[in-house]
Formats: C-alpha cells, structure tokens, sequence
C-alpha cells in the first residue's frame, strides 16, 4: 500500500491511498484502502490520514477515522496516529501504520509492525526512513 | 500556509533486501508531490502525483508490482479525499489500468457517487479517457514469487517474501 498526505498554500487538506491488497486474497476481496474513513480521511478543520497494514483490522476498527477523531478531541498529530494504531494493534492482534497532518502542519507517524516506509519534505527539507525510532 | 507532503510507501515485514528500493522510492515520490506544491499546485493534485509515482515502481504493493490474488491476477484499489468538502472517490477490484489513483480522482470530480467497483469502474474508467494495458504487464517478479510463496505455506496477508512471523502487512 501506498499513501499520501499533503496540505496546500490555502491550508486544503488532501489524502491518497492506493493498493494492490494482499498476496493469496480472496477473488473479489476488498480491503482498508478505498474505505473511506479505514484507509483514507481528510478534513481541512482537522487533519488528514492515509493507512496501511491489516486490511481486515483496519476497516474494522476504522483506523483513519478514529486518529482524525482523536485529533477533533485535542489529540496532537503524532499522539492521535500512536493512540490509534497500537489500540487497534492490541485490539485486533493485527499490524498497521498511518501517516498524519494536522491542519497545523504538524506530521504523526507511527507503525506497529516491523517496517513502514515514509518521507515528507516541510521547510524544503526532507526526512525519511523506515525503521523504528 | 506552508506547504507540506507527507508519505508512506507500506507497512509490514520487510525484508532488508526491499528497503533501500522503498526509501528510494518514496524520496522520488514525496519529491515529485512537492514539486507541485512549491509550484502552487492543490494538496488535491499533489496527493495524486506522490501516489502515481510509486504506483509506478515495482518497490511498491500498488499499481505495477502490486501483489496477486489466489488467480495470480492483479486487483487493484484506491481512494483520495479532498479535506475542504469532505468530497471522495474511490474504485476496487480494478484490474488492466496503472493507475487507480487517477481513476479515484475522476470518481471524486466526474462523479455523482463515491465509490465504483469491479466491471462498473473499468466502465467509468474507458468512459473518461483512461486506457487499458495487458494485464501481465502489471505482475512483478517479486508479485509471483510472493504469491508462490502463499501457496507453499499459507501464510495469507504477506505481501513480501523472506520474512516469516510477523503477519498483518499493507
């Protein structure tokens, strides 16, 4: 899965998502990623999120939707993306990762499995990585 | 407002011998969204381009070197969301195109619904000008090994090869 979080000059807020699911699924399976709200959510009064990870468990626990609503509460980026993704983690028993922008600008990352690839360039510099810490 | 992108290239097992593709890759695509943002461009367009260009790279589980279903055929599935209406568009089950990312977008602005799925989105694709590509020029190499893989021990969800134990990936 891949994914996409970007805020513009005029302070819009947009989300891309785009998968080819999982190896071995089922014919017809569909997973997290064209669910509005599991892989995908933005909105310019809060924030926007792309997902990745267990399908099965993302649509469930609503993954996208449940960071944005954390941050509605208060929440900052990157505390909303952890809250989230391990309270599923340890409800589902499954991995996932999110990326996060809040209206503010400000970036949350957060992966409970093994590895998640992820960049963003913010005052014309870029960072990167994948592992943990 | 200061322009920012943020992206992610997939969560999972990992195995080492993918990760300097995956950090290549999204430093190509985080690049190429930003791009239209310095230029002034939409988060809107700017989402799509970071997606488009690694819907392009075999490094990652989206358009060409997305992973197979159980025929070894490519399904594909995406969606995009615009923060200032709450609009969307989102497609699944979409086979023989490169790129559901751009058909997701034309949901959102050439659509009156949301979401389209299987022969209904192949449909609204060919409507609005995309083209179809042979299927097998979707499959990588990895995609029919790590299928290959599945069927030898089972292990639904990986969609990575050599790395066992840890399921639940992107």
């Amino acid at each position: 899965t891949v994914g996409a979080v970007a805020i513009d000059k005029y302070g819009h807020i947009a989300v891309a998502t785009s998968t080819g699911g999982m190896s071995g699924k089922a014919v017809g399976r569909i997973g997290d990623t064209p669910l509005i709200g599991s892989g995908t959510y933005a909105d310019d009064n809060i924030g926007g999120v792309s997902t990745t990870g267990h399908g099965e468990s993302i649509l469930k626990y609503c993954l996208a939707h449940s960071i944005i609503k954390l941050m509605e509460n208060g929440t900052d980026a990157n505390t909303a993306t952890k809250e989230a993704v391990t309270g599923m983690t340890n409800r589902l028993k499954n991995t996932a990762g999110a990326i996060t922008l809040s209206k503010n600008g400000d970036v949350g990352i957060y992966f409970s499995s093994k590895r998640m690839s992820w960049a963003y360039i913010k005052s014309n510099k870029i960072f990167y990585g994948i592992e943990h810490n | 407002m200061e322009p920012i992108i943020l992206i992610h290239g997939g969560a999972g097992d990992i195995p080492q011998n993918r990760v300097k593709g995956k950090l290549d890759g999204v430093k190509v695509a985080v690049i190429a969204g930003h791009k239209i943002l310095a230029q002034g461009g939409s988060a809107l367009d700017a989402v799509e381009a970071a997606v488009l260009s690694m819907e392009d790279d075999e490094n990652f589980n989206a358009g060409y070197g997305s992973v197979l279903n159980l025929r070894g055929e490519v399904a594909m599935e995406a969606s995009i969301m615009r923060g200032e209406d709450l609009n969307a568009g989102a497609v699944t089950l979409v086979k023989d195109f490169p790129h559901p990312i751009s058909i997701a977008y034309k949901v959102l602005t050439d659509s009156p619904h949301s979401f389209i799925g299987g022969e209904g989105a192949k449909l609204f694709a060919l409507d609005k000008g995309f083209t179809t590509v042979p299927p097998e020029s979707l499959i990588s190499e990895n995609a029919k090994n790590a299928l290959e893989e599945f069927l030898q021990h089972g292990e639904l969800g990986r969609t990575e090869i050599g790395m066992k134990n840890e399921g639940g990936v992107g």
